[in-house]
């Protein structure tokens, strides 16, 4: 969280009184508070910013500024509704609140408010959201930027896991030897509570000067224990949800088909990481996994006719032959993925595979296809009827100009997901990282059964596969509100036998399980639920069918205004105080969807800059605190006419 | 044309105008290490407006990449590019996506080219076109590069010498002439120059308005802050 306060040619400054983060996380439903208070010292009044970045995963909730006793509270509204007041402002010349993508994991929340002399303000943003398990464990990242000495400065987090904490770790960009140890951690059985809060003298940077040391993410890890087969159904008024991710399971061997984009637009550092991260792959493959690699420009070429086995000839062998792979040529995104697909096929038909393996094709692209077929949508469809259910696609999307909603929707059409790579350093680690999320799987067609007469209103519950290390969450409702069990039952198959567990459930009896602590917030499992079906409701919207589309849409709006979610398809509205040089006017928070997020950074690449509100020229100065950004633009240089 | 040097990482943006005889071709980036060249000429408004002022603009870029093989000619009529024995000519009214030896293009029509070139830049060509029947204007291009970390330091030119940045300072800050545009005192490369706070406009995201970019403007031709003058730019052709 950071305050800021206007450019102008005689700062002031404002003084940052507190901020505080207070994130209670329960049953991996995290809820966020983020305050903060501000003093402006000046004696005129002056525009106080308030900049909070949050994870894009999560959805604001709340927001409200609080000035000389009055508080302005925010709205959730239909976003159409809001943005014809929104467009009314500005048409008005007043300003108004965004939200903006930052970096690749969070987005930032930006309001400014006109505070009158030796006034206080105090912005509240809350936020939540359900954190996913990836790779063994859940995350929760806070962004702290405050660019000043605060006088009160916490973080705090709680976290209740009546299933038990298995382990919680901590750690900060910005901790260094002396700052670790303000570190408070206490983990009991089913619950850890974690808390930062230094004081003004250990925030600063250097005895007697006033930059400080915080600035960075605080990022705590965690993960449950796991010990019953069915997983964990917890009942809490009226809502259950289920975590499924049962111990003990082997992976299950894939058959997987590399198809690798190597047209032109891949040249340079692109095929470079692709190359490593192949390299680095291959020799992640399981002995028991078969394996096939179609490069691709307007050409399909491959390195076998036929999956080959995961030995470690065969996978020396191929890793001389993507070593190999240079960029050039148009982009056959079709072709190739037919290609992979008939392979897959043929030799499934034709026996060389084992029966009881996972089939998947791994698309690495930068989008743009340009030869053989060239639509989109008509790609979209040959490949889902090639496939007819019989293997997963995962799209790994390359590069800031790639057509991200092209893949996610190619994926989603076929079992599986897609995932941006962002162009940088790391892009190697990130191809790999996804890889390691998808390699292995431990069930596949996995149905998650509840009595029919007992529940209703049900999230997705059947998953194509479960991976190691992530989780399968179904949640629903209750028929009977007074109902505390019912009849639980899970299918799958799993690499030997299939596998089929039944059991009941219980409600959880929150008093017993944490006597000494006040009710938590009480309908974390219903808005839970409400998060979960927005999530899965938001993505019915781009690869169902029309009708499909138009109804998902419809509840999914209903929803959000019902338990005050900013989505994609709501916006919140606070409506500023009157000050001396206007009237009213409604400050607007939006969601970005993926796509937005990927064209504000491009327009972030081309047009890094602040926009400013007031009329002067503004002038940047050593002393007035300045905005940051994840990673800086790089410069330009132009030459224009007048 | 005015030039701008934006430097996200002071947060702030250097600028200067250069105007010369319509004709005249000025070196903006010239990287004899990559085999980098752009020139640029220069065009006058078709007659002198009211004011007597002469504006003048770009309207024709030649680019080489000596290591590639590669020669452009970008004006405001047309695009041709010259690889080895090859020759292609694009026209501003088509949408064209190019992926090359080398060389990646992309045309959208009326209104930017962009030029990526193997491990050394890329760069966007604004068109802004002018009504035909303009008493006064006509057509003209914009130069904006997006990608030089590639280029050698030794790379110079109007622009490719702020490549690798530029260290200054600002202060005395004073009312201008016109109050929303204070002036300074800016040190840089061991002079003190007289700058004043305005803006410039990046035609990137709206070709049409533009978006005001805040900037210290460098008087006179941006005397003081480039090295030499002006007119040491100069060159007589286009290649």
């Amino acid at each position: 969280a950071r305050l800021l306060q206007k450019r102008s040619t005689q700062p002031v400054r404002a003084e940052v009184l507190s901020v505080k983060v207070d994130c209670a996380v329960t049953s991996r439903f995290a809820h966020t508070v983020m305050t903060s208070t501000a003093l402006n010292k000046a004696n005129v009044s002056q525009e106080i910013f308030f900049e909070v970045e949050l994870p894009k995963t999560a959805f604001i909730t709340n927001f409200s500024m609080e000035i000389d006793g009055q508080v302005y509270v925010g709205e959730v509204k239909e976003k159409e509704t809001a943005k014809k007041q929104y467009e009314k402002a500005v048409s008005s010349g007043q300003t108004a609140g965004l939200v903006k993508a930052s970096g690749r994991k969070m987005e930032t929340f930006s309001v400014s408010v006109n505070i009158a002399a030796e006034s206080n303000v105090t912005f509240v943003l809350t936020h939540e959201e359900l954190l996913q398990r990836k790779l063994g464990q859940y995350e929760i990242l806070t962004r702290v930027k405050p660019k000043q000495l605060v006088q009160e400065f916490q973080i705090v987090a709680n976290i209740y896991e009546p299933q038990g904490i298995a382990y919680v770790e901590t750690h900060a960009t910005f901790l260094s030897n002396e700052l670790l140890p303000l570190v408070e951690k206490t983990v009991t059985e089913k619950k850890a509570h974690i808390a930062f809060s230094p004081s003004l003298d250990q925030q600063r940077k250097c005895p007697g000067c006033d930059g400080t040391l915080i600035d960075g993410d605080f990022v705590i890890m965690y993960d449950v224990k796991r010990t019953s087969s069915l997983g964990d159904i917890q009942i809490v008024n009226g809502y259950f949800v289920h975590f499924f991710a049962p111990p003990g399971l082997s992976r299950v061997p894939t058959n997987v088909v590399f198809v690798i984009d190597r047209s032109g637009s891949m040249s340079g550092n692109k095929m470079h990481q692709t190359r490593e991260a192949m390299v680095a792959i291959l020799q992640d493959l399981k002995e028991d996994d078969y394996f096939a690699i179609v490069p691709f420009d307007d050409e399909i070429i491959w390195w076998k006719e036929t999956l080959t086995k995961a030995t470690k000839e065969n996978v020396t062998e191929a890793t001389e032959y993507v070593k190999g792979l240079y960029a050039s040529g148009g982009t056959n995104i079709n072709g190739a993925l037919l290609k992979g697909v008939n392979m897959l096929l043929t030799d499934r038909a034709e026996k060389r595979i084992p029966e009881r393996s996972i089939n998947m094709i791994l698309l690495l692209t930068d989008g743009m296809p340009n030869h053989g077929e060239t639509d989109p949508k008509r790609i979209q469809e040959n490949m889902a009827s090639a496939n007819a259910g019989n293997m997963t696609l995962f799209s790994l999307g390359f590069g800031n100009d790639v057509d991200y909603s092209f893949l996610n929707v190619l994926s989603q059409k076929n079992k599986g997901l897609a995932r941006r790579i962002f162009e940088g350093s790391d892009a190697t680690l990130q191809l790999k990282g996804f890889y390691e999320e998808v390699s292995s799987p431990l069930l596949s067609e996995v149905d998650l059964r509840y009595p029919d007469n007992a529940v209703d209103l049900l999230t997705s519950n059947h998953f194509s596969q479960l991976f190691n290390g992530s989780e399968i969450v179904v949640a629903g409702r209750l028929a009977d509100n007074n109902l505390d069990n019912f009849l639980v039952e899970v299918v799958g198959q799993g690499f030997e036998d299939n596998f089929q567990v039944q059991g009941k459930s219980a409600a959880l009896d929150w008093a017993t399980t944490y006597p000494d602590e006040k009710y938590i917030f009480g309908d974390f499992t219903e808005r839970l639920w409400a998060y979960l079906t927005i999530q899965q409701l938001l993505e019915k919207r781009k690869s169902g069918s029309s009708d499909e589309k138009v109804n998902a849409t419809a509840k999914a709006l209903d929803m959000s205004l019902r338990y005050s979610f900013v989505t994609p398809l709501t916006s919140m509205v606070v409506t500023k105080p009157e000050t001396e040089k206007g009237p009213d006017s409604p400050l607007i928070a939006d969601k970005l969807t993926e796509e937005e997020r990927q064209q504000a950074e491009r327009n972030s690449r081309y047009h890094h800059r602040q926009t400013f509100p007031s009329y002067n020229a503004p002038i940047p100065s050593s002393n007035v605190p300045v905005p940051s950004y994840n990673a800086p633009a790089p410069p330009s240089y132009f030459v224009d006419g007048d | 044309p005015h030039f701008m040097i934006e430097l996200p990482n002071k947060d702030d943006a250097l600028c200067f105008n250069i105007n010369d005889k319509p004709g005249t071709i000025f070196t903006l980036v010239k990287d004899t290490k990559s085999g980098i060249l752009v020139n640029g000429q220069i065009i006058g408004d078709k007659q002198i407006p009211a004011d007597g002022k002469i504006y003048t603009y770009f309207w024709r870029f030649g680019i080489i990449h000596r290591n590639l093989g590669v020669k452009m000619e970008v004006s405001t009529n047309g695009i041709s590019v010259f690889q080895d024995d090859s020759r292609l000519k694009l026209r501003w009214s088509n949408t064209t996506s190019i992926k090359g030896d080398g060389m990646d293009i992309l045309l959208t029509k009326d209104r930017s080219l962009t030029v990526t070139l193997k491990d050394s830049v890329k760069f966007v060509i604004l068109l802004h076109k002018v009504w035909k029947k303009h008493p006064y204007h006509r057509d003209y291009l914009g130069f904006y590069t997006l990608d030089t970390h590639l280029l050698s330091p030794s790379v110079h030119g109007l622009l490719g010498q702020f490549y690798h940045g530029i260290e200054y300072t600002v202060s005395n800050l004073r009312p201008g002439e016109v109050p929303e545009k204070p002036d300074a005192t800016m040190h840089v490369k061991g002079r003190e120059l007289n700058v004043t706070r305005g803006w410039q406009r990046d035609f990137r995201s709206d070709v049409k308005n533009g978006e005001n970019v805040p900037c210290w403007f460098i008087h006179r031709n941006g005397t003081g802050l480039i090295d030499g003058e002006a007119s040491d730019y100069i060159v007589s052709g286009l290649f």
